[in-house]
């Protein structure tokens, strides 16, 4: 089963166009493997992003590059997926 | 589960204890609902749909599907508290009781069956089906960019490793063939609903273009009145309109090819939250977006009853 420990959602608001772009761009870099949970749309619009553990540090080092700012939503998806099976399992014991 | 009052709606299921809760809300509510099969999915798993129905032949109807993309459980998770509700409620709901008793409602709980199943025992983040083709390097197809709606226009893509590919050809996908036979073999649906998450968005065509639907200040207004209502009940606020100018460019969607279809209220709910969660709503609040969701819905299956066209 694939596990994401480490992996990282983050929220971006991108203020004009130019800056959804430039989120959209990193959509393109295939190396970072991000998955859009919710899309570059328009600006203003908060664009979420998951990011592995082991592009973590490259995707937002290219967010600040480009002046982007964003706040780590998800701090650790694996945990959150731990919670959630621990619920399921519980609740069928019961 | 023995007994449809004793199964869990406030936690999540695997997709073979909804199939089995199935048998028993059925066999729990003979004479109003029944199970219906329309097709089978790549891998081979029954496509189940629920009928809703006091009589009548061929009842103008409703269309509801819920977790086209496999990872958003909250769909399903909804919509199995929804068929509860509404088999609990007719016959004490005057206004359930006079939808039911002149429209049917057809409910696909699990619309992914494969995605759902391979969410919950391989990779909890997938989103498409499961389907191979040769030559393609990955696995599955966005559905929801696989219906006859200006198919492989704008806002799909063609790499078959992306989130939303939209697949080799249009309905390619078997889950997707199964609602658009479905569908137009029945020939008087009314309404349309694809359920999905998350962002609390109301949508209505179009997402593959620019150009206004034709019914597009009924269906504004509609979405108003239908959020109002989702509102009042916890204050989750919801945004609607058109998919493209309220989100963004989407060819191939399922309401798109409804509404071409010729059935007019053809909606897309993107339920909650606003993001801290995303796909990983706890199961703490299905029930909460189960009752809100269920007000904004029955506005429209209200509208739809009233306004016969």
């Amino acid at each position: 089963q694939k596990t994401f420990h480490g992996d990282q959602v983050l929220r971006v608001t991108a203020k004009n166009e130019a800056e959804v772009a430039i989120v959209r761009s990193l959509g393109e870099k295939k190396h970072l493997h991000v998955d859009f949970w919710s899309e570059p749309r328009r600006a203003l619009l908060p664009i979420d992003v998951h990011v592995s553990g082991e592009h973590i540090q490259a995707a937002k080092a290219f967010l600040e590059l480009n002046g982007l700012s964003y706040s780590v939503l998800i701090e650790d998806l694996q945990v959150l997926l731990e919670e959630e099976k621990r619920e399921m399992i519980a609740s069928r014991t019961e | 589960e023995r007994n449809t009052r004793i199964f869990s709606y406030a936690i999540y299921h695997t997709v073979e204890e909804i199939f089995a809760w199935m048998d028993t809300f059925v066999a729990s509510n003979a004479g109003l609902v029944s199970k219906m099969q329309i097709g089978t999915s790549y891998e081979n798993r029954p496509l189940y749909v629920l009928k809703f129905s006091t009589g009548g032949n061929n009842r103008p109807a409703n269309w509801i599907n819920f977790g086209i993309h496999s990872r958003e459980w909250i769909g399903p998770a909804t919509g199995l508290w929804f068929a509860n509700k509404l088999a609990s409620e007719y016959g004490k709901d005057p206004s359930v009781t006079s939808l039911l008793d002149k429209m049917d409602i057809y409910l696909e709980l699990v619309t992914n069956p494969d995605g759902y199943y391979f969410t919950h025992n391989e990779n909890r983040m997938w989103r498409k089906t499961r389907a191979k083709y040769s030559g393609n390097l990955c696995i599955g197809v966005d559905p929801n960019r696989n219906f006859d709606a200006n198919f492989a226009g704008p806002g799909a893509s063609s790499n078959s490793c992306s989130e939303t590919y939209h697949g080799p050809s249009v309905n390619s996908e078997k889950e997707v063939k199964a609602i658009v036979d479905f569908v137009k073999g029945h020939g008087n649906f009314k309404v349309f609903i694809d359920m999905h998450s998350y962002s609390q968005l109301l949508l209505f065509p179009y997402g593959y273009t620019s150009t206004k639907a034709k019914d597009h200040d009924e269906l504004n207004a509609l979405s108003k009145v239908s959020t109002t209502a989702l509102r009042s009940l916890y204050g989750t606020p919801y945004v609607y309109g058109p998919i493209l100018t309220t989100i963004y460019q989407s060819s191939g969607s399922s309401i798109d090819w409804a509404y071409d279809s010729g059935i007019k209220y053809a909606f897309c709910f993107e339920l909650r939250d606003t993001g801290r969660y995303g796909f990983l709503l706890p199961a703490k609040q299905i029930i909460p977006t189960a009752e809100e969701t269920y007000l904004g819905l029955m506005k429209i299956l209200e509208h739809a009853r009233d306004n016969p066209y």
